[in-house]
Parts: structure tokens; C-alpha cells; sequence
């Protein structure tokens, strides 16, 4: 699964996620990338993606999730990562990249390493796999 | 406001065991699309033209699990799928079941923005993709060597396979496969092996 994130000079938020999906799964067999509030969300506060175990991904809405804690319990965006990447996944494996209309940017997983890169307007830029 | 900031993603659940070489190669993809969305930003692109770019660029190299370099089905072929959202109104597209559609994450923007719908699947995306005019390709052009090899893995240890590469040098020691058989990767609480038989 691949994924982007982005929050523009205005402060619009997007959110793409795209897949191949399982290795052997069974054909017709739908996961988490297509699934808005699964494996992409965005709204005025944010954009996420997510990637991982799909099963466990729709079953947390966990796209959404990092939206809603940041709505309703004010957290900011690397908390709420945070708290939905270890709340709301159960037994599940999974990560995810999420930006904020502040300019934020973020990630979160609980595998032992997620492909990810990273940058922001201030000149911070990071690529990296494991921890 | 807090200036533009960009993150990219090529899975979660990396094989411990991924040489250094396939690591590098990881790195510089992920490096190109990010500069690659960068510039965009600095040329005043939105935000969901940007994502839209960037998974473009990640689909067409066959490094990752999308497009092109897709993960199989049981049967050997690709249904790859898809999903886009523009924050402001909340607007979005989504795509399943995509066996032909060179870019599926463009066909998903096109149910945004020229469907009443927000998801299509399988012969019915199949057939907006063809009114579109997007571009079209045949499945083989998603399937690489190296997935055909991961497949055989995954069908010998009788297992679904966690969105992650198995490294061709691997395949002499079997390393996930083993740890497939040895230690299954749970899914729903259960083994993931015990989703194949259905």
C-alpha cells in the first residue's frame, strides 16, 4: 500500500491512499484503502492515510479516528495519532501518516518499521523504515 | 496558518530481514516523491492535486504494493483499489476491484469529481475508467517477477502475506514464509493461515 498526505500554503488538507492489496487474498476481497474513514480520511482539520492490516484498519474507522480525537477531544495531530494507533487497533498492525491545517505532519505505527518519508515548509525533511 | 508540510507512505510491517540494497532503493523512491510533491507545493498546486501527483508516481514504480508491483490475488492476477479526499467540503472518491486502470488513485479522483457517486467497483469502475478515457493497460503490465515469486511463497506455506516484500535472496532461507508457518501473523484474533480455505 502506498499513501500520501498534504496540507497546502492555504491550509487545505488532503488524503490519498492506493493498493494492491493482499498477497493470495481472495479475489473480490475489499480492505481499508478504498474505504473513506478507514484508510483515508480528510477534513478542515486534517488528512490522513493509513496502511496496514486492513481488517483492523476498518474495524477502527481509524482514518477518521485521528479526525474525530482532534474534533471532539482537542488533541493535537501527533497525539491523536498516537492515541488511535494504540487504542483503537486492538490486536492489529497497522501505521499511518496524517497532516494538520496547522502545518503539522505526522506518523504512527506498530509494526516493526513502516516505509515512510517525511518534509514540512520550515526545512524539516525525514525518510525512514524502521523505529 | 502553518506553511505546507507532506507525508508519503510504501506500507507498514517491514521484513526484518529486507537487504540493504532493497532498503536504499526504498529510501531514494520515497525521497523522489517527496521531492516530487515539494515542488509542487512550491509551485502553489493544491493539496489534492499534490496527493493525487505523488500516488501517481508511487503507483507507476513497482517498488511498493500499488500499481504497477501489486500484491496478487489467489488466482495470480491484480484487482488493485483506491481512495482520495479533499479536505474543505469533505469531498471524495474511491475505486475496488481495478484490474485494468494504469492509475487507479486518478480513476478515484474522477469519481470525485465527474460521478454523483463517492465509490465504484469492479466492472462498473472498469466501465466509467473506459468513458473516461483514462489510461488502460493490460493486468500483466502490474504483475513483476519478483510478486509471481512471493505468491508461490505465500500458496506453499498456505498463507495470506502482510503487505510487505519478501526479499529474493530471502526465498532460499524462507524467512517469512517460515515465520508465516512458524509464527502465523494474527488477523481478527486468529491465524492469518485460516482465511485461505474459504
Amino acid at each position: 500500500t502506498v499513501g500520501c498526505v498534504v496540507v497546502d500554503k492555504e491550509g487545505r488538507c488532503a488524503a490519498a491512499t492506493s493498493t494492491g492489496g493482499l498477497m493470495n487474498k481472495m479475489t473480490g476481497r475489499i480492505g481499508d484503502s478504498p474505504l473513506i474513514g478507514a484508510g483515508t480520511y480528510a477534513c478542515d482539520l486534517c488528512g490522513v492515510s493509513c496502511t496496514g492490516e486492513g481488517e483492523a484498519i476498518i474495524r477502527g474507522t481509524l482514518a477518521r479516528e485521528v479526525g474525530a480525537v482532534m474534533e471532539y477531544k482537542g488533541l493535537g495531530l501527533q497525539e491523536a495519532v498516537d492515541y488511535v494507533v494504540k487504542e483503537r487497533l486492538d490486536e492489529g498492525k497497522a501505521g499511518l501518516i496524517a497532516v494538520s491545517n496547522n502545518g503539522e505532519v505526522a506518523c504512527g505505527f506498530n509494526t516493526n518499521g513502516m516505509f515512510r518519508g517525511i518534509a514540512s515548509e520550515d526545512g524539516f525533511m525525514e525518510v525512514a523504515i524502521w523505529e | 496558518m502553518g506553511g505546507w508540510a507532506i507525508a508519503v507512505h510504501g506500507g507498514a510491517g517491514v521484513d526484518p530481514n529486507l537487504p540493504t540494497e532493497r532498503q536504499e532503493e526504498a529510501k531514494h523512491l520515497l525521497t523522489h516523491c517527496l521531492n516530487l510533491g515539494i515542488s509542487a507545493l512550491r509551485s502553489n498546486l493544491s493539496a489534492i492535486d499534490v496527493v493525487e501527483l505523488v500516488v501517481r508516481e508511487l503507483e507507476t514504480d513497482p517498488l511498493f504494493n500499488s500499481g504497477r508491483g501489486s500484491a496478487l490475488t489467489e488466482k495470480g492476477t491484480v484487482e488493485m483499489e483506491a481512495s482520495i479526499m479533499d479536505g474543505p467540503k469533505r469531498r471524495c472518491g474511491a475505486v475496488s476491484g481495478i484490474t485494468t486502470v494504469k492509475n487507479p488513485i486518478s480513476l478515484a479522483r474522477l469519481v470525485m469529481e465527474k460521478s454523483p457517486h463517492s465509490y465504484l467497483a469492479f466492472a462498473g469502475a472498469e466501465e466509467f475508467a473506459r468513458n473516461q478515457g483514462v489510461e488502460l493497460v493490460d493486468n500483466d503490465y502490474f504483475i513483476t517477477e519478483d510478486n509471481v515469486g512471493m505468491l508461490k511463497l505465500a500458496k506453499e506455506a498456505n498463507s495470506i502475506l502482510f503487505d510487505y516484500r519478501i526479499p529474493i535472496v530471502g526465498l532460499e532461507t524462507c524467512s517469512a514464509g517460515a515465520a508465516a508457518t512458524e509464527s502465523p501473523l494474527q488477523m481478527n484474533g486468529l491465524p492469518i493461515s485460516v482465511y485461505t480455505p474459504e
